[in-house]
């Protein structure tokens, strides 16, 4: 039940957008952050087959399933998290970057987020002046259990926020800073310790970047599940 | 082909110098006149990384890791930006069969870069933090061997350090799309060249008639985790000139585990 194949017409010189029929899967193995259980994770292949050419293209990403929420307590003021519906109490790290010459290489970040698991972290947040951090970072972050909080390049200090106060509308192009941010999602968006996104350290970010951030990593309302008082869970 | 087979990192071979000190175009570069090696103005190059490691890499400069060794680079602010704009040069091998189709990733350039490929030249957009993947299918040799010659160009605004420091130095940083903390922090020295560089991987992928663009999974839960749907979207692109009749499949497996691959 695992496998799936469907068959399309794909047009000539064009770009389609083509969603499968969803997989259903019994019980499956869960992925739990660094102290909750296993970080079990699946192997999705997708590939695409061209009549009268043969394999045209392939596809592979690690993932895991897991469902993360939080949202503001009331009690404490502080940002609750839960995972699969456990709630999780939050050891995390701040991550500024591998590397100041961007020496970024997987051994040393296999080192450096084993060591945050092994120091029983279950989170790490990477600094919105750092990086974007990338694939190879998120990769052992699946497989050690690390949940990442993500912030984009926006920091209170050099935006709006700093001795002397500048920048306070942000970077000089709003339409740069949201292709390179959606980009980011879409390079990101598939593994399982992806937590959280975050606008800026320490600043919102300008009205119209933080409205539309919000609306683009909106849970699209196709997943949004309520509960029995119709509250969106998630 | 295996994903692996059709995707292959260019991460050798690479050479660079600054680009003041090189007295050809990138057309006559990637033509008539190629680096013959690592040979004065060129060096060998760190690729992925900034134009600070492959001058660190080459002792051109002191680590600036260690000591107060970072106030013997000259800082961008006094060089000028010519001076950290720098060619990055290398050849890699790529031939195509028929309805082969071959692109050219850069997964992260800071700060924008002109390319040029066997004599063409193609701009790249500004940002740090955004993917360029280049259809290159029609201009590579037939011979298999291409010459790649990248002309990358420092952010437009890289500030200056103010005498006390300071988090984030003058701040200019910010007003492009890319990393804060290279004017400086409280915990950090300032970064001469502000992270200038092809700062992530560069690949080659070869697909045939049509390619898969960025899948994206979502998962959804019923009957607390016992019922799970996994939900699949993705972006196909077509580029030859026919209705491309397709079957496209997707397969999960669970990881490795004790040898066995259960399906």
């Amino acid at each position: 039940e695992h496998l799936q194949t469907q068959n399309l017409s794909v047009p000539a010189k064009s770009r389609v957008q083509y969603t499968f029929p969803e997989l259903f899967f019994s019980k499956p193995n869960l992925w739990w952050p660094n102290g909750m259980g296993k970080q079990s994770l699946y192997n999705v292949i997708i590939n695409i087959d061209v009549k009268g050419y043969g394999e045209s293209d392939s596809w592979n990403h690690h993932f895991g399933f897991r469902k993360i929420e939080s949202h503001i307590d009331d009690a404490t003021g502080g940002r609750l998290f839960k995972v699969n519906g456990e709630p999780i109490f939050i050891r995390g790290g701040n991550w500024i970057l591998s590397d100041g010459l961007l020496r970024l290489s997987k051994k040393r970040y296999k080192t450096d987020i084993k060591f945050h698991a092994d120091m029983n972290f279950n989170m790490i947040r990477c600094w919105g002046g750092g990086l974007a951090e990338r694939p190879e970072f998120y990769h052992y972050c699946d497989y050690y259990g690390l949940l990442v909080w993500q912030e984009f390049c926006i920091t209170g200090d050099v935006d709006g926020r700093g001795i002397p106060v500048s920048n306070p509308n942000g970077p000089l192009d709003h339409d740069l800073f949201l292709f390179c941010a959606r980009d980011t999602v879409k390079l990101l968006r598939n593994h399982p310790s992806l937590a959280l996104w975050v606008g800026g350290n320490e600043q919102i970010p300008p009205d119209d970047i933080n409205a539309a951030l919000k609306n683009d990593l909106r849970l699209h309302p196709y997943f949004e599940i309520v509960d029995e008082n119709n509250k969106p869970v998630g | 082909m295996a994903e692996q087979e059709r995707k292959s990192t260019v991460d050798s071979g690479w050479v660079a110098a600054r680009s003041s000190e090189v007295q050809f175009s990138g057309t006559q570069l990637t033509t008539t006149h190629p680096p013959t090696g690592p040979t004065s103005p060129w060096m060998e190059a760190l690729v992925p990384g900034t134009v600070l490691a492959t001058l660190v890499k080459n002792k051109v400069v002191p680590d600036p890791f260690y000591g107060l060794q970072n106030e013997h680079i000259i800082d961008i602010a006094d060089s000028g930006r010519d001076y950290y704009t720098f060619w990055f040069f290398t050849t890699f091998h790529c031939k195509l069969e028929s309805n082969e189709y071959c692109d050219l990733n850069f997964r992260g350039i800071n700060y924008s870069a002109d390319v040029y490929l066997n004599g063409h030249k193609t701009i790249l957009p500004k940002g740090m933090f955004r993917r360029h993947s280049l259809d290159v299918t029609d201009i590579l040799h037939p011979d298999g061997t291409n010459l790649l010659a990248v002309l990358v160009y420092p952010p437009d605004h890289p500030g200056r350090i103010p005498p006390e420091g300071g988090q984030g130095g003058d701040h200019e940083i910010g007003k492009d799309v890319a990393t804060q903390y290279v004017e400086g922090w409280d915990w950090m020295a300032p970064i001469r060249d502000r992270n200038t560089g092809i700062w992530d991987e560069v690949s080659i992928s070869v697909t045939g008639p049509v390619k898969i663009i960025d899948p994206h999974l979502v998962s959804s839960f019923f009957d607390h985790y016992k019922r799970v749907y996994l939900h699949t979207t993705t972006e196909l692109e077509n580029r030859s000139s026919w209705t491309a009749e397709c079957s496209l499949s997707i397969h999960v497996t669970t990881e490795l585990e004790d040898g066995i691959c259960l399906v």
